[in-house]
């Protein structure tokens, strides 16, 4: 489903060469659930927008359903990001204008739902998450918890065959935690691919295989027994 | 050194009243270091606003520092914020037009510091973060774990009596993790008052005591013995 080889991302400032990606290299097969890991710093998020087709490497190639990412037209691209992809963002990047629903029906917009479906799509997944009595709060009304699971059920309101989630339950308790991770391992079980950065091996260890970063580079690979 | 009386924070949203703090009393002597907890949405950062002197309750007394909140004087307010309480947010809120440096020298600069004295601190704080290389980086420059750490370094500089963290471990490895809650333990050990927000009974740990959020409520609080 996607494959790395030779990851670079490097970035210039003034005489220092940051590499925030130093050769990664990684396949990702359909119907997987993977847990990246590593210290702050390592390179997960940088990753996790290259494969999210957010952002480009500076050197390697990028493929995934097949084809390589830097020949896709823009429009492909773009179809991709909003059809195949769900992205639950490490800072969210909800919109603050747009009232929790609004920013859950988002994506169902750029899919072309009418405005009903859209509205009961939206407010079933908000519900789904525990966010019935928010739905028209704006995110400086929420709290940050509530905040990312808005940035959660946007994600998945597409029904994308990819769901990336960087840190989901950072601000989460254990109690949401448990409920998100039941949420990802059911889409998963019904054929999505997860991949979710996560510090905690709590987390990691609802899903079937840990990479772990270290100064921009893959240093483990593993897949785990589930319990 | 904190004393909060029956302390409530209503917001009416249309014709449905959210009762975000529903009658919350609390005592925070000097020195003591204290973990919040709680479910996503049960009024932490609520009460970390007020303790702060950043938002005002509905209802309810708030004392710090034996004074009166809502009858100190606006000046007087602006003082406590800057001068005598640090605090990290939940959500960082760094300036995103200012590098990591300059985000950390802004206290310094309430505080009267001199340019050079400001630079010297700053850097320092930022070092002892981890931060080194990180300094003339802008926040969109940084990875998640790093702009938390940037706010830490920032809540910490004026050396302030208060510390207020709202969950400063969220984005954090583990391994980053022990070295922040190691150096909040070594400020307390030093007089100053730790009150932290945090999901995660490791960090909790780290505290002398549990303070356990419900609805709007204090359901728990209790003195844990520190290994
Ligand atoms: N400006 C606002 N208007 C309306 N409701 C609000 C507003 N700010 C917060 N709330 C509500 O008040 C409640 C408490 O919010 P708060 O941010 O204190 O929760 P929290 O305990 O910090 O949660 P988390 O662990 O998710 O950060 C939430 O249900 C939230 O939706
Ligand atoms: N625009 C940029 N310019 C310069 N350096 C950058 C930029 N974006 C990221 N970096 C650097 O690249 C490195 C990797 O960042 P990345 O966000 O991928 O880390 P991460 O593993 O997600 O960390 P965390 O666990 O803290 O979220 C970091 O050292 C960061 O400072
Ligand atoms: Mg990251
Ligand atoms: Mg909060």
């Amino acid at each position: 489903m996607l494959e790395m080889r030779n990851l670079e991302k490097l970035y210039q400032m003034g005489d220092v060469e940051v590499r925030a990606l130093d050769g990664v290299s990684l396949t990702i097969a359909e119907g997987e659930m993977v847990a990246i890991m590593g210290p702050s710093g390592s390179g997960k998020s940088t990753m996790m927008n290259i494969i999210g087709c957010l952002d480009q490497p500076t050197r390697g190639t990028y493929h995934i359903f097949g084809q390589e990412v830097s020949r896709i037209s823009e429009r492909e691209q773009a179809r991709l990001r909003n059809r195949e992809i769900g992205f639950v963002f490490q800072s969210f990047n909800l919109l603050p204008k747009l009232t929790a629903l609004q920013n859950v029906e988002l994506p169902l917009i750029y899919a072309g739902a009418g405005a009903k479906e859209r509205y009961e799509t939206a407010r079933q997944t908000l519900i789904q998450m525990g966010l019935e009595q928010r739905i028209h709060h704006r995110p400086k009304e929420l709290s940050g918890g509530q905040q990312q699971r808005v940035a959660i059920a946007r994600a998945l309101v597409n029904k994308p065959s990819l769901l990336l989630a960087d840190e989901p339950t950072g601000n989460l308790d254990s109690h949401s935690s448990v409920e998100i991770m039941a949420i990802f391992q059911q889409l998963n079980r019904q054929g999505i691919t997860v991949i979710l950065v996560t510090h905690e091996n709590d987390i990691a260890a609802y899903t079937k295989r840990i990479v772990r970063f270290l100064d921009g580079k893959v240093v483990v690979d593993q897949k785990i027994e589930q319990n």
